[in-house]
């Protein structure tokens, strides 16, 4: 463990806090992609799989627990106890478009070809562009409520850090995964316009506008 | 070395 990686965990960690947070005080989901929460709960439940194979730390098991609880929890207040509020017609993304390539891509790149294996290379890949339908729905609807754009800062920051992760620990223990260094670096990119426009403007006090 | 050993990151 290292100082970048736990910045990441705990950047993640207020992530899904001041989503479910926002959901939950608002009683409103507006402006949350619904299909972006779906490919994440995708993503925890075939990343941690490993949670009752392998036993890494407290820390490890802990946080695996909360992320998929919170994404799941998520999954509920949108599609159910808030459904009223789920913008649906603004959250068109064809996700199908980003689950199938992931899984073609994970069963012909991965390190190994067993089922765990490609069951976490499929989520890193498919982690990599699952903020995509979230993106697309801020930039339909031409703005973002400032707390879910708080959200998206600490989400994209959570694997923005962990890049440095990957570089201390290659500097420091010659250790590195490059599948999830590559998926790791598109993941980030695809933030690069929103944290311009966060910067430049919601620490501005303004309201998130994108260019229509 | 790629990451076969046991994965320790989220």
């Amino acid at each position: 463990m290292n100082v970048f990686r736990l910045l990441g965990d705990l950047s993640h960690l207020i992530a899904v806090i001041i989503l479910l947070q926002k959901i939950w005080h608002t009683r409103s989901c507006a402006g949350i992609s619904g299909k972006s929460q779906v490919l994440f709960a995708l993503v925890y439940t075939a990343r941690y799989l490993d949670l009752v194979s392998t036993y890494v730390s407290l820390y490890n098991t802990f946080m695996k627990v909360i992320f998929l609880i919170s994404s799941y929890a998520t999954i509920y207040f949108i599609y159910m106890k808030f459904r009223a509020t789920y913008d649906r017609n603004h959250d068109t993304f064809r996700i199908e478009f980003l689950i199938l390539p992931s899984v073609l891509l994970a069963l012909l790149i991965n390190h190994q070809f067993s089922f765990l294996e490609v069951l976490w290379t499929f989520s890193i890949y498919l982690e990599s562009v699952a903020i995509l339908p979230q993106l697309f729905m801020v930039s339909k609807t031409g703005e973002a409520e400032s707390i879910t754009s708080h959200y998206l800062f600490a989400l994209g920051s959570y694997r923005g850090l962990y890049i440095f992760n990957w570089i201390y620990r290659y500097w420091s223990e010659q250790h590195y995964d490059i599948i999830a260094i590559v998926a790791g670096v598109v993941q980030t990119v695809l933030y690069c316009d929103f944290f311009y426009l966060y910067v430049t403007k919601v620490l501005k006090g303004k309201k998130l506008q994108l260019p229509a | 070395t790629n990451d076969n050993d046991v994965k320790d990151e989220l």
